[in-house]
């Protein structure tokens, strides 16, 4: 099974953002 | 005036007919060592327009990343006698930690009358301690 990935994202950005 | 590194493009997308690349600036923005510039170009050779193009991107909360306006969200019918049309939008990317960069995109778009949703991650970047004379 995959490893937990830990990483916690910020939220998508575009350049209307 | 961005100038692209010696590194050859990546491709992060190639599918129905629309192929988007991230070229690597060879320099970082004054005094930001820890901003590396990524140029995407977005090509088609589909036989309709493709129209309401549109990249957003996410990384992970150590890393910071600004897309800029892009300069256009429509791509012409691939036509073999005229240049290539592209999009370019430039993504800046702040790494403070000098982390191994992930990043999440996602790219919707009109083809013909179809819309379309796509995602993918990107890992392949240049490693952290190198950005600023790539």
């Amino acid at each position: 099974s995959q490893s937990g990935d830990a990483t916690t994202w910020n939220s998508f950005q575009s350049s209307d953002t | 005036s961005i100038k692209p590194s010696s590194m050859l493009p990546v491709t992060i997308f190639d599918k129905h007919s629309l192929r988007v690349l991230f070229h690597f600036a060879r320099d970082c923005p004054p005094a930001r060592p820890d901003v590396l510039v990524v140029i995407i170009s977005m090509l088609s050779s589909a036989p309709v327009p493709i129209t309401n193009i549109r990249f957003q991107s996410a990384v992970p909360k150590t890393m910071r990343v600004k897309l800029q306006p892009p300069s256009g969200t429509e791509l012409p019918a691939f036509n073999p006698i005229l240049p290539p049309a592209a999009i370019t939008q430039v993504l800046l990317l702040a790494n403070p930690h000098k982390e191994k960069v992930r990043l999440r995109y996602k790219l919707t778009f009109d083809l013909g009358e179809e819309s379309h949703d796509e995602s993918g991650d990107v890992e392949q970047f240049p490693p952290p301690e190198s950005w600023g004379n790539l």
